[in-house]
């Protein structure tokens, strides 16, 4: 389906460190 | 997490000396949540651009500007700030209409997106959601409502959807209001 995300969930990635 | 779309983000910088589309940059495309903030957090904000600046981001593929057979038919919801703005609303509003567009928050009318533009003037700043398609009337007027929404305007506040062909010709009469 398509992915559709809504604000509080991507404000959640916001400050999170980058996965290497 | 992979985003619907890539997208791209430009930056254009106003010199007169040279043509408009040499001023367009492409500055990078990204499809993840977290290349989204990377980008963001690497960028100056909107609010610290100088006048004349403009930010926009665009599905991949389509350019920023009118004569893009993507945008040609479509047009704009209009978000004119006035100048003590800059300060207080800009930067906060440019993030939720970033937001809105990656997240696909108009359900299935996302399609009918283009991109958003941020102008950086000194008579008062601008936000902008470009769509496609002028006359798709449900589609134009379901985005309307759902990024009013999304901006946390009042009910009250009323913002005006224009079609790029009448700003070509200096019109600006409001196709829709929401």
């Amino acid at each position: 389906g398509k992915k559709q995300y809504d604000r509080e969930f991507l404000l959640d990635f916001q400050f999170m460190p980058a996965c290497i | 997490h992979s985003l619907e779309n890539r997208w791209a983000l430009w930056f254009f910088k106003n010199d007169s000396s040279q043509a408009w589309q040499d001023n367009l940059h492409l500055i990078i495309k990204f499809d993840t949540v977290e290349d989204f903030w990377a980008v963001y957090g690497h960028i100056q904000l909107a609010s610290k651009l100088s006048s004349g600046c403009d930010y926009a981001l665009f599905k991949d593929g389509i350019r920023p500007m009118w004569e893009d057979s993507r945008n040609k038919r479509g047009g704009r919801w209009l978000v004119s700030l006035a100048k003590h703005q800059r300060h207080s609303k800009l930067d906060r509003l440019w993030l939720e209409t970033l937001l809105c567009l990656i997240g696909e928050s108009f359900e299935e009318h996302s399609q009918e997106v283009c991109g958003a533009v941020v102008n950086i003037r000194t008579k008062g700043d601008k936000i902008s959601v470009w769509t496609r398609e002028a006359e798709n009337q449900a589609s134009v007027l379901h985005i309307g409502h759902v990024y009013k929404q999304h901006l946390g305007l009042s009910t009250k506040a009323i913002i005006g959807y224009q079609a790029h062909a009448d700003t070509a010709t200096k019109s600006t009469r409001n196709k829709f209001v929401v």
